[in-house]
């Protein structure tokens, strides 16, 4: 059990952190000022 | 004072005798000196009285998990190679085992890395790694994998012998379980397989193995700069990993590592295939390796002295400021350094933004620590759990957690500038509701991302707090039941 909330944790960031820096590179390409 | 290099015994310790063993410990060996800290408890360095012989003694609190303990001291006591340190003997002293073992003048490869401050060159790496590979083909012939394969496990003795130490975890393959699917290991030394618990057999040694040239080479593993719960999820994923500057090493060189980090393990070198690479063939003497053991211990012995000193000024002025120099920043920087990567610098700057102290990175670099996942088959009550393999039944908490806690007090140390991204109120948004972060600015995405890490780490100890509270009860059990069975 320790280890299935364990998993889901690190997913659930790894899930978020996926979306935070898919985020982050399109707005890079639709701002060519972003830096 | 010239560090002793060599010592004679009067004749050679295969093993203590039934009659030694029925004494008490003091009566056979003269325990001299703390080495440090192991992987379960203290080790001493002792002269065994009868030969002259020094001896390495790891002291063990009873309350450990002795069922672990017994599984490395079987192992060691079926090898009988010169490139797998020797076990002599054990005694039961007040609350203690007493594991009496070889000793390794030279400590391990990661302290001898971490006490010059300088990594291994080319040269020295194929020396350590054609002994290493010369104690996994031992081993792996014995069917046996080491599963906690690198630089802090590789000891060398005196001569530059290097010894395959810290069978804590290791695992015996019989022929009906050829491959084990258990987790255990180090985080970023284990094999894809293994942490994909597909089964796996001895290569797992070998891809450690890879991973521990690039240590010896670079000063630090490859993803050690990442949270260790994502390096397990990056490891299988991503290609293998290579040297951050390829250009630096020999073809040779680069291509044993290669042939180390293949991620299919049926298509992944032997040991015995390994000892025949062009890169270990043309591997100098292990009598190479007596400069660097030198002046490690050299540099050891000074800092000794000079701690030992200032202890004594310190007695003699009772001046309190004296204690404020500062051991741990001593660097010895030699007019060999040239093209040498230089292991505390870069360690430190992969840990915090700011420079921190050499002791304090080798403090951080030992709690890089072993991570076990489920237990072995035998070992039921434990499955599902990580634990630390020191001092387990004191302090549970993996190590892994250890080292995220460490990091977070050098951060506190460095300002405390994550503490700040760290806010409450940037919890994870609700599942599925991830378009929430098209609405945000930019400079909120990166305070996000920047404090997600930290976010997770908290996360994972309130659980792993959680299961520990009701784990407890059941550890206390099973602890006084073993303090029972002392006299195994």
């Amino acid at each position: 059990l320790f280890m299935k909330e364990l998993e889901h944790i690190v997913k659930s960031y790894e899930v978020y952190r996926q979306a935070l820096l898919s985020e982050l590179e399109a707005r890079s390409q639709r701002q060519p000022w972003y830096t | 004072e010239k560090v002793q290099m060599r010592h004679h015994p009067r004749r050679q310790l295969k093993k203590l005798s039934e009659d030694s063993l029925t004494k008490q410990p003091e009566e056979v060996l003269d325990v001299l000196e703390k080495l440090g800290e192991g992987s379960y408890g203290c080790v001493f360095k002792a002269n065994h009285k009868e030969t002259g012989e020094i001896v390495a003694i790891k002291q063990v609190p009873v309350e450990s998990d002795l069922q672990e303990i017994i599984k490395e001291i079987s192992i060691m006591q079926q090898c009988n190679s010169p490139h797998v340190v020797r076990y002599y003997g054990s005694y039961f002293k007040n609350s203690d085992l007493w594991i009496v073992m070889e000793y390794c003048g030279g400590g391990s490869v990661s302290d001898i890395i971490r006490i010059r401050n300088k990594t291994l060159t080319e040269e020295e790496i194929a020396t350590v790694i054609h002994s290493t590979l010369k104690g996994l083909e031992y081993l792996h012939f014995m069917r046996k994998i080491h599963r906690d394969i690198k630089a802090g496990n590789i000891l060398l003795n005196t001569e530059g012998q290097a010894k395959l130490a810290d069978f804590g975890v290791a695992g015996q393959l019989t022929d009906t379980m050829a491959k084990r699917n258990t987790v255990i290991g180090t985080p970023f030394w284990m094999a894809p397989e293994v942490i994909q618990e597909i089964g796996y057999n001895c290569v797992a040694d070998i891809w450690s193995l890879g991973i521990t040239a690039i240590e010896m080479a670079e000063g630090k593993p490859p993803y050690a700069d990442i949270h260790p719960m994502r390096a397990i999820f990056m490891i299988p994923t991503n290609p293998p990993p290579t040297f951050r500057n390829p250009d630096q090493w020999s073809p040779d060189f680069v291509d044993f590592v290669k042939k180390c980090l293949v991620k299919n393990p049926e298509n992944r070198a032997t040991a015995t295939q390994l000892l025949l690479h062009p890169f270990i063939k043309s591997a100098k003497p292990n009598s190479i390796l007596r400069a660097l053991i030198q002046d490690a211990m050299e540099i050891k012995l000074k800092r000794q002295e000079e701690a030992d000193q200032r202890e004594q000024d310190a007695e003699d002025e009772n001046n309190s400021d004296e204690d404020e120099v500062d051991q741990g920043t001593m660097v010895r920087a030699g007019a060999d350094d040239c093209g040498t990567v230089r292991a505390a610098g870069s360690l430190a700057s992969s840990f915090s933004g700011t420079m921190i102290e050499h002791e304090d990175t080798g403090t951080m670099q030992s709690q890089l620590g072993t991570m076990v996942i489920n237990s072995d088959d035998e070992d039921e009550e434990e499955a599902g759990t990580m634990k630390r393999r020191d001092d387990t039944m004191q302090q549970p908490k993996p190590s892994f957690l250890e080292y995220f806690e460490q990091k977070e007090v050098n951060n506190h140390n460095d300002g405390g500038r994550r503490g700040e991204n760290n806010a409450e109120n940037r919890k994870l948004p609700a599942e599925g509701d991830l378009e929430v972060v098209g609405t945000w600015s930019v400079e909120e995405l990166r305070v996000r991302l920047a404090s997600l890490d930290p976010q997770m780490e908290q996360e994972i100890e309130e659980i792993h707090q959680r299961y520990q509270a009701k784990r407890q009860p059941i550890l206390d059990a099973i602890a006084a039941k073993k303090r029972l069975q002392q006299n195994f």
